[in-house]
């Protein structure tokens, strides 16, 4: 799971 | 990942299959706006600037490139194709989407979560998408005839980013840190809410099993 500031989403 | 979000991906890949299906099957691109295909093409350039720097997962990263290629690949037909390009009715397209280009990066610059390079671009991707489609619904209530392709381009793009919003929706109710990307919700809520009158338009034409017109 990305961290809280990642974006995971495309 | 949840099933909102991997249908709205598949969703998503749909809507560019059967875009470069139709281009590439019939040589032909009118009706399309080249307008919004290269605000798409934009808006995946300044969102996957981390493609090579982070690593998310496979699907992830595979995801990206196809969405990258075939924008790419559909800007390459509309503009360079000898034969696709000359089907594009270019005085058909006059939505002048620089203004959106401008007034995304504008509100990019002033309402973000980080003032980072990467998170101010990650940001403007985001008010683009939302806005993307505009050249598109103006030059289909212009010419009018809809063909059933274009529809369901449409179409599916609109429910790509329904489903977001459900994915959104879940993610705020499963996980805890969350609750910070309120940005990204009223986007994508702006996003879905210009699809809604094509949707009523397309879910009417389709029910009455009669050809999609949009009001002039």
């Amino acid at each position: 799971k990305s961290s809280g500031h990642g974006h995971d989403e495309l | 990942m949840n099933i909102f979000r991997f249908a709205g991906d598949m969703m998503h890949l749909l809507s560019v299959v059967v875009l470069l299906l139709k281009i590439h099957k019939m040589k032909s691109c009118a009706g399309i706006s080249l307008k919004t295909q290269e605000l798409y093409a934009l808006v995946f350039i300044c969102r996957y600037l981390d493609i090579f720097t982070g690593f998310i997962s496979l699907y992830n990263t595979i995801m990206k490139i196809v969405f990258l290629a075939s924008a790419f690949s559909i800007l390459w037909y509309m503009r360079s194709h000898k034969v696709v390009r000359q089907t594009y009715d270019k005085d058909q397209d006059t939505f002048r989407h620089y203004f959106l280009i401008l007034a995304c990066m504008v509100l990019a610059l002033l309402v973000h979560h980080k003032f980072t390079f990467r998170e101010v671009m990650w940001t403007f991707s985001i008010y683009l998408e939302a806005v993307a489609i505009l050249p598109q619904l103006v030059m289909l209530q212009r010419t009018r005839n809809i063909d059933n392709l274009t529809g369901n381009y449409v179409f599916f793009l609109g429910t790509y980013r329904g489903l977001y919003m459900l994915n959104w929706v879940y993610r705020y109710l499963t996980e805890v840190h969350y609750h910070h990307r309120w940005l990204t919700w009223i986007s994508g809520f702006i996003q879905t809410a210009l699809y809604a009158d094509f949707f009523y338009y397309y879910v009417k034409s389709w029910r009455n099993n009669e050809k999609l017109q949009l009001p002039a």
